[in-house]
């Protein structure tokens, strides 16, 4: 009855900055934010 | 330089596919446990991002059926806006007949992303009304014969991470799993009694809580606390990143998360990541606001090294060291 689904990794965008040095910011401008994380779903 | 729309994307980076609708058409879908909700972009969405990705075509599935509900959705840079739909949802060989789900028609953000849209696998939320998530909707239909899931992800970067639904496959973790509680039914948070280095408690003094994010990379914290774990592991700021000495990787003490009472380490090689011949820390800062308690996010990095069960019908985690 267990049904197991591939999951592929992905390079994250914070990598993906880090290798093109633009990280400038990313964290402080948009930080994840939970509260807000939670909020959207609220919106459906 | 193609700058603004990849500074606003999450944290993320386990996709799997799924398929929506009769005949199925296929997407790929990041697995979130720190959400609750499904949305793909829409044939009829003509935001750039649209055209990069997979779209549902309404008009080609049998089993589709509109609402007039809208969905409209922000994350800190991104946004979707569409409608509440239902269709037949597939993973793998489990199928959420008159599964609700967002269908995009605008979508800001999302353009660089590497998946068509997000699998929220956290619980359904209050307020959302005719929404439920999948996964309820698996266990309401007699789909699974057990109300969890669990997550596998392996280091390797193409392959060997899973999801399982409706039980857990002991070859995926050493030893027993350790449950812990969740510490408020309705999202993935557990209480965690402390955060170590060398024997000392660097962070979450009192206890805190953590939220078990698959859809976060990295190890997130109040400002504070990573600042005193950065110090500690001589982490010197670059353009607003930490960078350790990559020669110093080997001497650095693992963070030990104590949860339930149990140790469990992250080492250095885990929570610093060598890339184009820097070291950065993967400890990063997430801003609390104004009187909300400590709280972490465990993503990935965490993850990876243990094996975790997310068990709706006991409202608890399990806990094992991933083989």
């Amino acid at each position: 009855c267990m049904v197991i689904i591939p999951l592929r990794q992905m390079k994250t965008m914070r990598e993906t900055l880090r290798e093109r040095n633009l990280l400038t910011n990313f964290s402080e401008e948009h930080p994840y934010n939970l509260s807000q994380k939670a909020a959207n779903d609220q919106n459906i | 330089i193609y700058h603004h729309p990849l500074r606003s994307y999450k944290d993320f980076s386990y996709i799997g596919n799924i398929n929506i609708g009769t005949p199925p058409q296929e997407f790929q879908v990041l697995f979130d446990t720190g959400s609750s909700s499904l949305w793909v972009p829409s044939i009829y969405c003509q935001s750039s991002s649209c055209y990069k990705h997979n779209s549902f075509v309404p008009c080609n599935s049998s089993t589709f059926k509109a609402t007039n509900k809208i969905f409209d959705t922000n994350y800190t840079a991104t946004s979707i806006k569409g409608y509440l739909v239902y269709d037949t949802v597939r993973i793998g060989n489990l199928v959420s007949v008159a599964q609700p789900f967002g269908l995009s028609l605008k979508e800001f953000g999302f353009d660089d992303v590497p998946f068509d849209g997000i699998l929220g696998l956290g619980y359904p939320r209050r307020t959302v009304t005719g929404a439920n998530p999948i996964f309820d909707n698996l266990w309401k239909q007699g789909v699974i014969s057990e109300p969890v899931f669990a997550f596998y992800l392996s280091s390797q970067k193409e392959n060997g991470s899973v999801v399982m639904f409706g039980g857990v496959n002991r070859a995926y973790y050493k030893g027993e799993l350790n449950w812990v509680p969740v510490s408020q039914v309705g999202s993935w948070h557990i209480n965690i009694d402390s955060i170590s280095m060398n024997g000392t408690v660097v962070a979450c003094k009192r206890g805190c809580q953590a939220l078990l994010d698959t859809g976060t990379a990295f190890l997130r914290g109040p400002r504070g606390s990573v600042s005193k774990i950065q110090k500690l592991i001589h982490a010197r700021p670059i353009d607003r990143e930490h960078v350790v000495s990559c020669q110093a990787i080997g001497t650095l003490p693992p963070a030990v998360f104590t949860i339930n009472g149990i140790d469990y380490p992250v080492p250095a090689q885990a929570y610093i990541q060598s890339l184009s011949g820097y070291c950065f820390s993967n400890f990063l800062v997430r801003p609390q606001r104004v009187n909300e308690s400590e709280t972490w996010i465990l993503g990935e990095v965490f993850l990876r090294l243990y094996f975790s069960v997310f068990d709706r019908g006991n409202n608890r985690i399990g806990l094992a060291p991933a083989v």
